[in-house]
């Protein structure tokens, strides 16, 4: 079975899509058969892959609404080799529309579990608030979430509200969601707060933060501009060789070498 | 009359709470009255100002919930000549809570009624996203929005998707709400793309861009961690001296010298 992992961060800009894309890329890279889930509206998943988010006719939002099988709305890229379930434009009024659903919270992971089979990870990206769509990937998240956390002070802050989202949904509608991990990012190492932030992280969360820290490297910030993960993009720079040693470590924290 | 500005984009981590508090603090240093309202769940116009949200009893979910008074939840800060309608942690509720009420897009257009005679500038600070609490502060933006925008790719990205909203809340409930200006944030003038970003957003939104660009500067991205807007922490760093430029340039638009 795929093991499903939701990015997930109410904080803004903390490194969600960039996490999603480039880790997705690397455990393509190592034979495993990934699907990328974009549950943003802002689609920012699905635009730096190289789609255009306008022509994208149907997606995630048709296997959240319409109950539709997800196989016919994924989208293959043999040169990623990579599989994406896209977000259009339709998404943004999605979360209003599952509002007065029937088990709303748990339509993404009814959608998905059709897919569960024909891959090995799945990692479904989302967008920065803690609302009906943020709460299906949470319920999705099969094999727990995995947090992006930016080196830098208001990143720290919203972990309390995130942890206290995690352990009611888990209360309520997913009684083992597991924290995978927390993944530390733009660590910038000439500013002495970067470092404090991750130490005061790693107290907080003893066992939980990757060892693997991604720095801030301005390549990734490049990377969506031409459509390309960094693993193709720009393979030797120190975004790319950290996200890739990042997938080493998820491999490895998952037995599949 | 005061002039109400809203900060907006849904792209996370762009500087929206980073340019209200600190245009805030020099709109006040130039003898404005000022009051910043946090709209965000996370509070982190709140934290940076150096309240404690989770001790904050009452503020801006007071005033759009239950409709009371918001004089009443008004925080002073004497040190910082501002005033401050804080977030407290049941905002993270509203967004539900004002699907149901009766014209909920305009409650904080009423209780901020209440208030526009006391102040010179009402700045207020949304979460990123384009739900209900965005769309109360775009009915309460009498002034205007104010958009910041990263100097990156993905940042440039979501602004079809913002204009879209905006002109949807103009037809709809708000006619008159007017673009005051968009805010190049976190400028790096090392890398092309930033460049290149701005050169993007001037040609889309011609006129409409103040020539203030707010550089990458690490002492902004330290100074809520001091509970302080840059003009205390550190008034002689390259970001502190944008955010006083960028008053006088608001100031300068507003007749107001
Ligand atoms: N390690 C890094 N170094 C430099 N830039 C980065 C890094 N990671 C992400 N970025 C850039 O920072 C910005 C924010 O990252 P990203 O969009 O991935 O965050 P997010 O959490 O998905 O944002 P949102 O909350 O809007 O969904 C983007 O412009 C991205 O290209
Ligand atoms: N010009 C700048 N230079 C360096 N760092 C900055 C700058 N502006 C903001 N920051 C830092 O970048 C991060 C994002 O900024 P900020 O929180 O203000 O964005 P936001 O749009 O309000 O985010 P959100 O979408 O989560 O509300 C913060 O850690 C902030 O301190
Ligand atoms: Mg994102
Ligand atoms: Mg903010």
């Amino acid at each position: 079975m795929a093991h499903v992992y939701t990015l997930v961060n109410q904080k803004g800009g903390v490194g969600k899509t960039t996490t999603a894309i480039n880790l997705a890329a690397y455990l393509a890279q190592r034979e495993q058969r990934v699907l990328l889930v974009d549950l943003d509206p802002q689609a920012n998943a699905t635009s730096s892959l190289g789609m255009d988010k306008t022509k994208v006719t149907s997606g995630v939002y048709e296997a959240l609404i319409d109950g539709a099988s997800p196989h016919a709305h994924v989208l293959h890229s043999p040169q990623l080799k990579l599989a994406l379930l896209p977000a259009s434009p339709a998404l943004a009024g999605a979360e209003v529309e599952l509002v007065g659903m029937l088990a709303r919270e748990s339509q993404l992971r009814n959608a998905l579990a059709a897919l569960e089979g024909n891959y090995d990870y799945i990692l479904i990206d989302c967008p920065p608030s803690l609302g009906l769509l943020t709460i299906n990937g949470l319920v999705a998240a099969r094999g727990g979430v995995i947090i992006p956390v930016q080196c830098e002070y208001l990143a720290l802050e919203g972990l309390g509200q995130l942890t206290h989202t995690l352990s009611r949904v888990s209360a309520a509608l997913h009684p083992d969601l597991q924290m995978r991990g927390l993944v530390m990012t733009m660590f910038d190492s000439r500013i002495s707060l970067a470092q404090q932030v991750v130490a005061e992280v790693q107290s907080h969360f003893p066992g939980k933060v990757f060892q693997t820290i991604i720095p801030r490297s301005v390549r990734l910030a490049e990377a969506p501009s031409h459509g390309v993960p960094i693993s193709l993009y720009a393979p030797n720079s120190a975004g790319a060789q950290a996200y890739q040693t990042l997938a080493e470590e998820v491999l490895q924290g998952d037995r599949v070498v």
